[in-house]
């Protein structure tokens, strides 16, 4: 399309050297064209049709079907061990919507590494990397949604037979919308209320087997299914969970940080917020996967924007791309540079994260309530905005927009299930706002030399006017 | 490239620090004046909710303009920092309520945030598929008929058309079976 190319020709730098910006780094950028082009010549894993003329189950079947092809020739095309890569070819392959092991990658493999002791890790996450089993994280419940204090689900320890029995006692303790729970997973990382000899020692986190490992069906004591259908995501066979006084052993229960002994000795962690980590781990990475699709949604209006041709700004003139009303321009552009910021700052909370995983591992939990305050933020800032963005490109691209043929309604759709799942939004916002005050009392009180590193401006002190076009 | 971005962030700093001063005291006021706790938090939610807001909008910034000082490449830095400056502008107005309030800017310097606006936009004009292009999603990564990567839109929507179910046949089983014997009535 000539349009198109004369606006390529205008360009001022490389598109593949800021793609090393974006990405982080040259060999990463490179690495992905490589493996977009590697998987333009396999035609197995290319969607048969359109996914939008598509039903749910057909789209399960067919994410599957993809799912099996990659486990046997994913080495072939990426380093497997590679988050980036296999977050690319995800996203080529088998795209938004989801996928019947999403979460297994994101949630369940991430919980094992951060929660499993390390005898734990030979038995259950060498299985789980080598797809032996498939496996979610399920906290949410129906009636309490995430808020981890109020959950009804129970693990009981039994000293008899050295099991905890789990027990959701009503409808509204079942578990409700943890990912690929409903029909794909045969294990779950579940978060319950720990209770030893009638004391509770508050929400810890049980490595559970759901279905039969042979033929899949659900175990005895286990009710389990689909939720329904939902705004999109809907790949995603998100799912219900109950437990009826179901018994598992005491070692499942997820001992890197918390143990109980087999006389029902509780050991405490060092830390109490150290099972966030599974949360704060998804939502650092939560902030490059908005901007990402908040700039599919900009790449499919911008272009669009410079092909369609409609109206005149001036009367001699011929039709003008609508990208030169500056209506349309200030409608797509400040997303733009919103998206750039995101995928930015998501690369530097993505390196805070493993400097505290690393901490963690060694012990030192500090970081860990900074870090989930900040990701708190973020998170919630992020993916709204991001939802405001996505809309605005739609309606930039004008009726066609509101067609699935510009898959935009879709990309809206997913991106903003994140203004709810790993915490809502504006729980999230309060979250924060706890440590805002914190670090605000410490500043009344005369301690402001205490505050964190990325609160030390509330300290600090500030010239009495801006100095904007002032200097 | 990146001058006065300084003064943005040091406004940004002052509106977050300002707004999370003001939600804290209104909570520990609330507090003295003999409220419990979990109900002066809540009645201070709102404005506590602003103050996490303008606290991470501020890290958004900073975390822009850290990474576009860290770009040795002039032409990759200079589209950058047009980006940057474009967020600032577009970002101080959007909040520019906590500016003005206390007087730490004016109506003037707001026409000034507003005039760089316009002119990032213009500036950014030339670069704006490229800076979209340069994320490489392929075609069909991005699954859409309206954003292919060759611009060849209106072809393939009608192609994208005739795919659709409803057109395998010409006459639905709905018309045969409702619609047809209600008309013939």
């Amino acid at each position: 399309n000539p349009d198109l190319t004369a606006e390529r020709l205008t360009a001022t730098f490389d598109t593949h050297a800021m793609a090393a910006q974006i990405y982080g780094g040259e060999m990463r950028a490179r690495r992905r064209r490589e493996i977009t082009a590697k998987l333009a010549e396999i035609p197995e894993l290319h969607d048969s049709m359109p996914l939008p003329y598509m039903t749910r189950e057909e789209k399960i079947m067919e994410s599957a079907r993809k799912l099996t092809v990659l486990t046997q020739r994913m080495s072939e095309i990426i380093d497997p061990t590679d988050a980036g890569e296999l977050y690319h070819l995800n996203n080529e392959v088998l795209g938004i919507e989801g996928n019947p092991m999403a979460l297994h990658g994101v949630m369940f493999i991430p919980a094992l590494n951060a929660q499993a002791s390390d005898e734990q890790q030979a038995k259950w996450l060498i299985r789980a990397l080598r797809r032996e089993i498939i496996g979610t994280y399920a906290q949410t419940e129906m009636g309490h949604g995430t808020n981890l204090q109020n959950l009804e689900t129970t693990a009981t320890y039994d000293i008899g037979t050295q099991e905890f029995v789990l027990h959701t006692p009503k409808i509204t303790a079942l578990k409700w919308w943890p990912g690929n729970l409903g029909k794909s997973s045969n294990y779950a990382v579940v978060v319950a209320h720990m209770y030893i000899k009638g004391k509770n020692f508050g929400p810890h986190t049980f490595m559970v087997p759901l279905r039969d490992e042979k033929t899949h069906k659900p175990l005895p004591g286990i009710t389990i299914g689909d939720i329904g259908p939902k705004m999109a995501y809907n790949i995603v066979d998100n799912g219900f969970l109950g437990f009826n006084n179901y018994r598992i052993p005491r070692t499942n229960l997820l001992m890197r940080h918390t143990k109980v002994e087999a006389d029902g000795t509780y050991i405490k962690p060092p830390h109490a917020k150290i099972n966030y980590s599974a949360m704060v781990h998804v939502r650092s990475y939560m902030l490059t996967g908005q901007a990402i699709m908040l700039s599919y949604a900009l790449n499919i209006a911008t272009r669009y924007s410079a092909v369609r041709r409609q109206g005149q700004i001036d009367k001699n003139e011929p039709e003008v791309k609508v990208l030169e009303y500056q209506t349309q321009q200030h409608r797509l552009f400040p997303f733009i540079a919103r998206a750039y910021a995101f995928q930015f700052a998501g690369a530097e909370t993505v390196k805070l994260y493993e400097r505290v995983l690393k901490e963690m591992k060694s012990g030192n939990v500090s970081l860990m309530a900074d870090l989930h305050a900040l990701t708190s933020g973020l998170k919630s800032v992020v993916t709204h905005q991001t939802g405001e963005g996505i809309e605005q490109a739609r309606m930039a691209c004008g009726g066609h927009g509101y067609s699935m043929a510009s898959y935009i309604s879709e990309i809206y759709g997913v991106a903003i299930g994140g203004c709810t799942y790993e915490g809502e939004n504006m729980v999230m916002l309060l979250q924060l706002a706890r440590y805002l005050v914190k670090s605000a009392a410490l500043v009344k009180s005369g301690k402001a030399s205490q505050l964190g590193p990325l609160v030390a401006y509330l300290g600090a002190r500030s010239e009495p006017t801006s100095l904007i076009d002032r200097v | 490239p990146n001058g006065g971005i300084t003064e943005y962030i040091k406004t940004f700093q002052h509106i977050a620090k300002r707004q999370t001063l003001k939600a804290a005291n209104k909570f520990f006021g609330l507090m003295e004046n003999g409220e419990k706790r979990e109900i002066a938090w809540n009645k201070s939610s709102v404005e506590l909710n602003r103050a996490s807001r303008l606290h991470t909008r501020l890290f958004i910034v900073e975390a822009f303009a850290r990474r576009v000082n860290e770009i040795g490449d002039i032409t990759i830095k200079e589209a950058l920092s047009d980006l940057l400056h474009l967020h600032v502008n577009y970002e101080l107005l959007d909040v520019a309520t906590y500016a003005l309030e206390d007087g730490f800017m004016s109506s003037t310097q707001l026409d000034y945030v507003r005039d760089q606006l316009y002119f990032y936009l213009q500036k950014i004009r030339p670069n704006a598929v490229s800076l979209l292009d340069s994320w490489e999603f392929s075609d069909r990564e991005l699954r859409s008929v309206l954003g292919r990567r060759d611009g060849h839109v209106y072809e393939n929507l009608f192609k994208w058309a005739k795919e659709s179910p409803l057109n395998k046949t010409d006459v639905l089983p709905s018309v045969d079976t409702y619609l047809k014997p209600m008309m013939e009535k």
